[in-house]
């Protein structure tokens, strides 16, 4: 298991490259359904930028409530990670690895569902 | 693999022309190393496809526009700086293909030293897949997986990339699944 300070200093450059701000997701690992977490209302829009919550709501608050549970499960499910529905640690490090910038959630060949469209 | 919402391809012609912003790159990488990422990159993808890449001098009329761009720049996706979002791209036909300025890009993971360099080849590559049509696979080998690592190397194709470029254009002639899963295998063994 990585600790939320391990994981931030994956991404500390040392060379003064310190404006990566995903690394701070890291303090939220084992947040549970029902608390509260100031800040967690960030989490939030990165799954909302990543096509996890509805594009529709912008206004995140900073509960960990059944619809972020959905997302968590969505994103896990999608990334090939243990499916926990928690922000667990596999989760989080995958939260804060750097990334491409376009949506996850579009149309999948291998499904009937289309979950999600995509502006690009 | 997956692809975008009405599998969206490139149909205008099975020759396609790319070329780098001469205004938007890095000036610490030379013209002629980002050129020959770039062209491995392409490589990869039209081995496995019927489809040739060809670099021009012309950025604005080529089919695949490639540039460094910092911040916000115009197109609604602001970078973010250091890390977090690397690059994007759109899907067919647009061509565009965006790369984050203030990541430290690298060429040569062995002569460049920082901890955050991000290998140039490995998100180019990413990022062609998104401009042939491809969106983000689930399978973490794979080229189109979302994430990369800082100092991460991922350029090699694997069957889930190829099968995905394959359903949109069809097979290279020349492309040979056998040797390919054999290549694969040896990957995954290793």
């Amino acid at each position: 298991t990585t600790s939320p300070d391990s994981m931030a200093a994956n991404f500390d450059g040392g060379d003064g490259h310190n404006d990566f701000a995903w690394r701070n997701f890291a303090r939220f690992l084992d947040a549970g359904k029902g608390s509260e977490v100031t800040g967690m209302s960030e989490l939030k829009k990165y799954l909302n930028r990543f096509g996890y919550l509805p594009s529709s709501d912008t206004d995140f608050t900073d509960f960990f409530d059944d619809q972020f549970v959905s997302a968590l499960i969505l994103y896990q499910k999608r990334l090939g990670l243990p499916v926990t529905g928690n922000l667990d640690s596999d989760t989080i490090s995958s939260i804060i690895s750097p990334r491409c910038g376009m949506s996850d959630v579009v149309k999948i060949n291998r499904s009937t569902a289309e979950l999600h469209s995509t502006r690009r | 693999y997956a692809f975008f919402n009405g599998q969206p391809r490139w149909i205008r012609s099975s020759t396609l022309t790319y070329a780098l912003s001469p205004d938007y790159t890095v000036d610490y990488l030379s013209s002629s190393e980002i050129r020959r990422v770039v062209r491995r990159s392409f490589s990869r993808w039209s081995a496995v496809i019927p489809v040739n890449f060809t670099e021009s001098r012309e950025y604005e009329s080529s089919d695949i526009r490639i540039g460094f761009y910092r911040g916000e720049h115009g197109d609604g996706e602001a970078f973010d700086g250091v890390l977090g979002v690397l690059a994007h791209a759109f899907s067919p036909e647009n061509g565009r293909l965006h790369l984050d300025a203030a990541e430290r890009w690298a060429v040569d993971l062995e002569k460049e030293k920082s901890k955050v360099a991000v290998d140039l080849e490995s998100v180019v590559t990413h990022e062609i897949g998104h401009v042939l049509g491809l969106a983000h696979s689930s399978v973490k080998e794979a080229v189109m997986y979302p994430s990369l690592s800082p100092r991460a190397k991922k350029v090699d194709l694997r069957i889930d990339d190829v099968e995905g470029a394959q359903a949109l254009y069809g097979s290279n002639p020349n492309f040979k699944l056998k040797s390919f899963l054999e290549s694969e295998n040896s990957i995954n063994t290793a």
